[in-house]
């Protein structure tokens, strides 16, 4: 055994090199921000589970990534969320889907793994779930940004689904009736 | 997309993956994420969180892939890692976060950047977006 190690992401994509300082420092500082909360509660003996829990929770909470807090939002203007977690020595893992309100999904994925037979329960069982185990909830606008708002605009407008920071290009030729692209 | 792995001194390993999926997706889509395999997966050689475009992760398994050729190709972390989003689809699709049990991290991706951070016990850290060079 060499010792304790951590990784985390705030997600992939087309980030352009030019991004603006404004944008950029936010995002930085919360990635050490969340690299520091994990690591000093690996170093204070917390089991990786609970680590990865309050790390993710974290990072959920934070507007500037796209998950919680500054989720991504449908063609319906709407927030659908998801999460999962799974503990490696026992292979027990939990999952959600189409969560709307529930500020911190993850720990609701991983109360499906702790409270139930099953491993994944989706949108309306998902939130009677976290609702009868008295998780926070909110209003579903608490979700949505004036950033992502903009951007669902822009993605409309370009006729195309977006990777979490692949800007926009200009209209792609529609296939089968629908934008196939991701 | 977020997510987080982590490998304690015992080598306990963990995997969590949270997002609001892609912007302008359809009602009801599901995306990599949640799905144990695809986004998120852990067992006893490491722990994987992967970020992207859920159809392309989804249907390379890339997190159970990570884990397969370290557990039957006999690949370190770095190298089944690296395979593994190299083989997940086209440039821009897929980069991923792992811990192995053994301490090691691997963090690549084929997009042009990711929000990235990691840490181990020998004292190296690291907060990135885009490529050291």
């Amino acid at each position: 055994m060499v010792g304790w190690a951590i990784a985390l992401h705030g997600g992939a994509g087309d980030i352009p090199m030019d991004l603006p300082d404004e944008r950029r420092i936010p995002r930085e500082t919360a990635l050490r921000h969340c690299l520091d909360l994990g690591v000093s509660a690996l170093k204070s003996g917390r089991h990786p589970l609970d680590v990865t829990e309050l790390v993710v929770r974290e990072l959920e909470n934070h507007p500037d990534f796209n998950a919680g807090k500054g989720s991504v939002l449908t063609t319906q203007g709407t927030v659908e969320m998801e999460a999962s977690i799974m503990d490696g020595k026992t292979k027990r893992c939990g999952a959600v889907s189409g969560l709307t309100t529930v500020v911190n999904p993850i720990s609701v994925a991983r109360l499906v793994m702790e409270k139930t037979p099953h491993i994944y329960l989706g949108f309306d069982g998902a939130q009677a779930f976290a609702r009868a185990h008295g998780v926070e909830t909110v209003e579903s606008s608490h979700f949505i940004t004036p950033e992502n708002i903009a951007r669902l605009k822009q993605a409309k407008e370009f006729n195309r689904v977006q990777l979490d920071y692949t800007a926009p290009t200009p209209n792609l030729p529609e296939v089968s009736g629908d934008s196939q692209i991701g | 997309t977020v997510g987080c792995v982590a490998v304690d001194s015992a080598g306990n390993l963990a995997s969590a993956t949270s997002t609001g999926g892609y912007v302008n997706k359809m009602v009801g889509r599901i995306g990599d994420t949640p799905v144990i395999g695809a986004g998120t997966y852990a067992n006893h050689l490491c722990a994987v969180s992967a970020t992207g475009k859920g159809e392309y992760i989804i249907r390379a398994t890339v997190a159970r892939e990570v884990a397969a050729l370290m557990e039957y190709k006999g690949l370190s972390l770095t190298e089944a890692a690296a395979y593994a989003v190299e083989q997940s689809g086209p440039r821009g699709c897929c980069g991923l976060v792992a811990v192995s049990a053994n301490g090691e991290v691997a963090m690549p991706y084929n997009t042009t950047g990711m929000f990235r951070a990691c840490a181990t016990e020998d004292g190296y850290t690291e907060v990135a977006i885009w490529p050291k060079n």
